[in-house]
C-alpha cells in the first residue's frame, strides 16, 4: 500500500515511481515553456540566424514576468520553482502574432490555444 | 453529435467573448448536464464525496451565471454536455499524460471532459492539506465554459494551484469574466423588501440592522448591499429560512413599522400571514386567538385579491396596494382604503419620460434603506420612485413620479437561479 499514518490519510505519501520528474534542466524547462504554450516549435526557415538561446530567453523571460519574478531570461532557481509547482495543464497563454506558428498536426488542441476561426 | 454541435454556428443576441482575451462561450444551452464517468472514480475519496463535490462546484458556477447544471446518470454518455473522471499517466483516452503527483494536476478539453490526475493528492470540503478537489474543479469547469488562465492574484482561473483561503469564492472579477461569456441573470421577482433587525450590542443598547431579500418561486436570496452581490451559496429554500409561510410564489410583503406598530405580513392569494420576527416563524395566531392566515378581505377592508404587491409608506402611514392597473392606498390607522382610492397606478405615481411606464401588473414595490428610495420591479426592469431628495435636486420632478426604467441586472447584481436539484446544498 502507500504509506500512511493518520486516520484521515492526509499524511498520504506518494510511491517515489508516481512522483512528476521535477524541472530541474534546460531540456525539462525547455519543454514546460512549449508544453504550456510559453513558446513554440519553429521551422528551421523562420529560426534563420536566431539562436536558440535568444528565443528561450525571451519565452523564460514572458513566463517570469507573468509570475512576477525578475525578468532576467534565466533559469534561475525562483524560476524553476515556479515550473515546478502545482498546476492545470491547459496552457496558459497565446503567443503574439509575430510568434505564433503552427501546431504539430499530431496533437490535439487543448483549450488554451483554440483555433481561431471555425467554417 | 457534440462534435457536429460544436461545429454548428452559436445562437444571436449575445456577445461571443473576446479573441484578445482568449475566452469564449463553449455553450448556447442553458442547462448543461455533467457526470463522473463510472469506471473513473478517484481512489482516494469516497464516490458520494466525489459526486458532491462536483455538484458543488458547478453549483458555484451556476451562482454566478445564467447556466445551471445537472447531474446526469442516464443518458447515454455522448449527451452528456460535460465529463468528469480521475486517472493516471496515460488516462481514459486522452492524448496528454500525467506526470505522477506533483505539477499538472488536471487538465481540461474541448467538449466538455476533465480529467484529474490520481497520483495527486486530493482532498475535501473539509481537508486543510493536499490540493482542494472543489478548488480545482471549479478550475478546470471555467475552462470548460470558455475561460483561459489568468495571472490576476484572487482569479480562479491561475494556472497555479494556490491553496486555499477559508473562504473561497468566486470573485467579481470572475463572475464578470463568465458573465461577458453568457450574460448576467435576468428574471421576475415575487417580492422584494428590507428586513428589519433589531440587535443589543454588548451595552445593551438596540440596534436596528437590515438585510435585503429577493424571493422568486421557492427559493430567495438574500443580497449583501455593501458587497454588490448575493449571500455566498444562496438562493435557498423558503420553506427552510421562512417557517410558516407560503412555500412559494409569494404575493406581496408589507412592514407596517411606526411608533407603536411593528407588524410585518407577507401575502399570496386571499390570505396573509404575520410574521414572527422574534421568534423567526410565521405567527400561528393573533393576540385575540385567532388564526393564520386570514382572508385579507377581513384584516384589510376594500383591497382586492390577489394581489401585484404592496409596500407601506411610512411617513404618510399608508399601504399601497397594488393589482393589475390599479392603486390603492389603505390608512393602517383608520383600517380603511383612503375614500378616492383606487386610482390608476399611472396617476399616482406618473411617468417622467412618456410611456416609460410598467402601467400595470407590478412584480414588485420595494422601499430599499440603502438607497432611501422606492422602486417598482416588472420583468427585467425597474422605475425608482421621485424621493424628496429628489425634488430638491430638481422642483420640477413630478411627486411620486417614475424615472425611465433600468435593468435590475445592473443594479442587483448575480441574482442567478441554480438547478432546483442543487436547492438543498
Amino acid at each position: 500500500e502507500r504509506l500512511f499514518h493518520s486516520r484521515d490519510r492526509s499524511d498520504l505519501e506518494p510511491s517515489p515511481l508516481s512522483r512528476a520528474k521535477p524541472i530541474a534542466d534546460l531540456h525539462a524547462a525547455q519543454n514546460f515553456l512549449l508544453k504550456y504554450g510559453w513558446s513554440k516549435v519553429s521551422s528551421p526557415k523562420e529560426s534563420a540566424g536566431v539562436p536558440v538561446g535568444f528565443t528561450l530567453a525571451q519565452a523564460v523571460r514572458r513566463f517570469q514576468k507573468a509570475n512576477r519574478l525578475p525578468a532576467s531570461g534565466k533559469l534561475d532557481s525562483p524560476t524553476l520553482a515556479a515550473m515546478n509547482k502545482p498546476r492545470c495543464g491547459v496552457p496558459d497563454t497565446r503567443l503574439p502574432l509575430r510568434d505564433a506558428l503552427p501546431t504539430p498536426p499530431a496533437q490535439p488542441t487543448p483549450l488554451g490555444l483554440q483555433p481561431r476561426a471555425r467554417q | 453529435k457534440r462534435f457536429l454541435q460544436m461545429l454548428l454556428p452559436k445562437s444571436g443576441g449575445k456577445q461571443e467573448g473576446s479573441p484578445d482575451t482568449g475566452a469564449s462561450r463553449a455553450f448556447s444551452k442553458k442547462t448543461l448536464t455533467w457526470r463522473l464517468v463510472g469506471d473513473a472514480y478517484s481512489s482516494q475519496l469516497s464516490g458520494d464525496e466525489q459526486r458532491y463535490i462536483f455538484r458543488l462546484a458547478f453549483r458555484m458556477w451556476s451562482e454566478v451565471t445564467p447556466l445551471d447544471f445537472r447531474e446526469d446518470l442516464t443518458a447515454p454518455g455522448t449527451m452528456v454536455d460535460i465529463k468528469l473522471g480521475f486517472g493516471r499517466g496515460r488516462h481514459l483516452g486522452c492524448p496528454r499524460v500525467f506526470d505522477g503527483s506533483g505539477q499538472e494536476f488536471a487538465h481540461a478539453w474541448h467538449l466538455g471532459e476533465i480529467h484529474f490526475d490520481d497520483d495527486e493528492h486530493f482532498t475535501p470540503l473539509s481537508s486543510d492539506t493536499g490540493i482542494s478537489l472543489l478548488k480545482v474543479a471549479v478550475h478546470e469547469i471555467g475552462h470548460v465554459l470558455g475561460l483561459p488562465h489568468t495571472y490576476r492574484v484572487g482569479s480562479i482561473m491561475q494556472p497555479n494551484y494556490i491553496p486555499q483561503e477559508p473562504a473561497f469564492e468566486l470573485d467579481w472579477s470572475d463572475r464578470k469574466a463568465i458573465q461577458r461569456l453568457y450574460g448576467s441573470c435576468e428574471g421576475s421577482f415575487d417580492i422584494v423588501f428590507d428586513w428589519i433587525r433589531k440587535e443589543r450590542n454588548q451595552y445593551g443598547e438596540v440596534r436596528v440592522r437590515f438585510n435585503t431579500y429577493f424571493f422568486r418561486n421557492s427559493w430567495y436570496w438574500l443580497y449583501e448591499n455593501r458587497n454588490n452581490r448575493t449571500r455566498y451559496g444562496d438562493p435557498l429554500q423558503i420553506l427552510t429560512g421562512w417557517r410558516g409561510i407560503p412555500m412559494q410564489r409569494i404575493d406581496a410583503f408589507v412592514h407596517v413599522w411606526s411608533w407603536g406598530k411593528d407588524e410585518r405580513y407577507f401575502f399570496k392569494g386571499n390570505q396573509y400571514w404575520r410574521y414572527d420576527s422574534e421568534n423567526d416563524q410565521a405567527h400561528t395566531e393573533d393576540e385575540q386567538g385567532r388564526s393564520y392566515p386570514k382572508l385579507i378581505s377581513e384584516g384589510f377592508p376594500g383591497i382586492p385579491s390577489p394581489l401585484d404587491t404592496a409596500f407601506y409608506e411610512r411617513r404618510q402611514q399608508l399601504i399601497y396596494f397594488f393589482k393589475e392597473s390599479l392603486v390603492y392606498a389603505f390608512d393602517v390607522n383608520r383600517n380603511q382604503v383612503l375614500p378616492s382610492y383606487p386610482k390608476k397606478m399611472s396617476q399616482v405615481f406618473p411617468a417622467i419620460m412618456p410611456q416609460n411606464h410598467p402601467f400595470r401588473n407590478l412584480d414588485s414595490a420595494y422601499y430599499s434603506y440603502t438607497h432611501n428610495a422606492i422602486f417598482f420591479f416588472k420583468g427585467n426592469s425597474f422605475w425608482k420612485v421621485v424621493s424628496d431628495k429628489d425634488k430638491q435636486q430638481n422642483s420640477r420632478l413630478p411627486l411620486n413620479g417614475l424615472f425611465p426604467k433600468q435593468s435590475i441586472s445592473e443594479k442587483w447584481f448575480d441574482v442567478c437561479d441554480v438547478h432546483t436539484s442543487t436547492l438543498n446544498m
